[in-house]
């Protein structure tokens, strides 16, 4: 473990409880995408399936569990709970668009053709695009809540820090997966967009909105 | 080059 990785973990965590307390207390989730939640638990529903079959440490079994029942959680609260503050009419995203070509490439990319290593290659990838609707739907709507947009800054943060843990395990423990690395570099990179106008604007106490 | 056959990481 590393600053880094622990920070990014913290940032990860951060981020779903931002979400699941702002649909909470407010009992809505206008302006949030339930597609990207449902990749999120898509997600972590595949890369943690070892969760019972390799032990770790307490702290990663623990988390594993938290980021389930946190990100399923979030997926109630938005498709049940709080149904009739779901705005469907914005969050129009084709995830089978993603989920068909991540599954077709965790085939025939992988380090392992085992079942568990397939699931965790297509989670790598899915996670990769999984924020998309989540962007897609900003777009539409033109703007963000504030909420919501320090939900995507920490989301984004987490993957830009595992880069550079990455960047600490390759030289100091020697430890290098091109499929982490190079998923995560799509990742973050598909934050740019956003980074750049949460720090011009947000941090500056605007509300987040795209230019028209 | 370490591939770990466990993932370690979250």
């Amino acid at each position: 473990m590393n600053i880094f990785r622990l920070v990014g973990d913290l940032s990860h965590l951060l981020a779903i409880f931002v979400l699941l307390l702002k649909i909470w207390k407010s009992r809505s989730c206008a302006g949030v995408s339930g597609k990207s939640q449902i990749l999120f638990a898509l997600v972590f529903i595949t890369r943690y399936l070892d969760l019972f079959t390799n032990f770790i440490s307490v702290y990663n079994s623990l988390m594993k569990v938290i980021f389930i029942a946190s990100t399923v959680a979030t997926v109630y609260l938005m498709y049940i709970k709080f149904k009739a503050t779901y705005d469907s009419n914005h969050d129009t995203f084709r995830i089978e668009f993603l989920v068909v070509p991540v599954g077709g490439l965790a085939f025939l990319v992988n380090h392992d053709f085992t079942p568990l290593e397939i699931l965790w290659t297509f989670s790598i990838y899915l996670e990769s695009v999984a924020i998309l609707p989540q962007l897609f739907m900003i777009s539409k709507t033109g703007e963000a809540e504030t909420i919501t947009s320090h939900y995507l800054f920490a989301l984004g943060s987490y993957r830009a820090l595992y880069l550079l843990n990455w960047i600490y395990r390759y030289y100091f423990e020697g430890y290098f997966d091109l499929i982490a690395v190079v998923a995560g570099c799509v990742q973050t990179i598909l934050y740019c967009d956003f980074f750049y106008l949460y720090i011009t604007k947000v941090m500056w106490g605007k509300k987040l909105s795209l230019p028209a | 080059i370490i591939i770990e056959d466990v993932h370690d990481e979250l």
